[in-house]
């Protein structure tokens, strides 16, 4: 693993810390909050302990400051370069500085001071920038959402400098999605003007005629305020909006922007019973501009001119899709065929014949 | 700067800021003192390796987007 150069790290397991100020944007009990939150991150996967210390030096000190500060790194006013911290060491090492010019929350509007606390005590224990997009240790700021789960990466590296948590219930973090990883399954896929976009985690998986390599990247980076772990999702073309679902919420989306008024609940919006709480996968057949909604075994058709739910459903998904099993995790639309999706497998699905002629593994978009 | 495709004077001194930042650029300059067009290109290519972005070597525009994203202060390639 990629550790700072000569790997420092603390030779001793019990450091302490000392909070020098404060943000004008935040109440103290808040930053106090957010920065033990942070050691927690840490302490909870190595068997470091962090304690707070109030009348002396901590081994890492933490505080905010405007500019240049005397440290060769000087800050840069709003945006752009947040926060700096230091490699392992006495005196100034460990030390983080906080960028005082930031707007700091503890919400998902942009600057959490919990996930940047976390990111740059990474680098007080050790730790060097990450190429994986969804490590704490990725260079640019990537918190979009509420829920917090360290990646895998980070533990891994980290333990290499520290060993692991004694605590015998060792905590494993989220991984990034790899395309080629023929055990990759799906939250929801959709088409999106002319690509396919396939979602995992907080993460999407664009496939389009001009990329040669699909691209990975967060779903934060093009939508804010989606959340993460979808349920399904389909582009009603017809209106040029991508419709995500989420529990009994939908979202409804237009280029890159949340349009306004949703996320709203399935039952209001589209006529379901309030017995159907979540959607399995969800579909819109371009032509007739109906759209299918899968629901555990059965599913059911809406009218997207009319903008209500057809009569007659739901029905059984055996009997409308023979051939694809009782219950599908996701489907899209391509050249005049559904393509379903079920655990690692994906069936194609022929709209005119009515009839599934090819199965194949559901990694075959991304050119492995 | 034959690097850049489009000779943007405000994109070269986005990518030449920013990899001076975080990529050791000034200090290499000086120490080596390579032609700064190759230098500049690995440089670039070393970032676009990490950000995950096409690895051209020059400032594309999916390039310098990611480079005026926030982001950390602590370098992405230093001794």
């Amino acid at each position: 693993y990629a550790i700072t150069y000569d790997n420092p790290r603390w030779t001793k397991t019990n450091l302490t810390y000392s909070i020098l100020n404060y943000t004008p944007y935040l109440s103290r009990a808040v930053v106090e909050e957010s920065i033990e939150k942070a050691f927690q991150v840490w302490s909870s996967v190595t068997p470091l302990t962090f304690s707070r210390v109030y009348d002396e030096e901590g081994d890492i000190e933490l505080a905010f400051y405007r500019g240049d500060h005397d440290d060769n790194n000087p800050f840069d006013g709003p945006n752009y370069s947040l926060a700096h911290a230091f490699q392992p060491g006495p005196r100034i090492g460990g030390d983080v500085h906080f960028d005082l010019d930031e707007r700091w929350t503890d919400t998902s509007e942009n600057f959490n001071l919990f996930y940047v606390a976390t990111h740059e005590l990474g680098h007080s224990l050790g730790l060097t920038h990450s190429s994986d997009i969804g490590a704490l240790m990725f260079p640019s700021y990537t918190w979009y959402t509420d829920d917090f789960v360290l990646n895998q990466d980070d533990i891994n590296r980290i333990q290499a400098l520290y060993g692991p948590s004694p605590n015998p219930v060792q905590p494993t973090g989220a991984t990034t999605p790899q395309p080629c990883d023929s055990d990759l399954t799906f939250d929801a896929i959709t088409t999106f003007r002319g690509e396919v976009m396939f979602f995992k985690g907080r993460f999407y998986i664009r496939v389009a005629r001009f990329l040669p390599e699909p691209e990975l990247n967060l779903i934060g980076i093009l939508w804010p305020n989606l959340p993460g772990k979808l349920d399904a999702a389909y582009e009603a073309s017809i209106i040029d909006e991508v419709r995500f679902f989420k529990g009994n919420r939908v979202w409804a989306v237009r280029t890159q922007s949340v349009l306004r008024g949703f996320p709203v609940d399935i039952q209001s919006f589209f006529g379901f019973p309030s017995s159907v709480t979540h959607i399995d996968a969800a579909v819109s057949e371009e032509y007739s501009e109906k759209t299918y909604f899968f629901v555990d075994d059965m599913y059911w058709r809406y009218d997207e001119r009319r903008r209500s739910m057809d009569p007659g459903y739901p029905k059984l998904i055996s009997e409308g899709f023979p051939g694809v099993g009782n219950k599908v995790d996701d489907v899209f639309e391509k050249n005049g065929y559904f393509y379903f999706f079920r655990e690692t497998t994906q069936y194609r699905f022929n709209l005119q014949t009515k009839r599934v002629d090819a199965i194949r593994d559901s990694n075959t978009w991304f050119n492995c | 700067f034959p690097v850049f495709q489009d000779g943007q004077r405000q994109d070269v001194e986005t990518a030449w800021k920013y990899l001076e930042n975080y990529y050791n650029l000034n200090k290499e300059t000086a120490a080596s003192d390579p032609s700064v067009k190759e230098l500049m290109a690995r440089k670039l290519k070393q970032m676009q390796q990490i950000f995950g972005l096409k690895v051209t070597g020059k400032s594309d525009p999916e390039t310098l987007r990611a480079m005026r994203k926030p982001r950390c202060g602590v370098p992405d390639a230093t001794p």
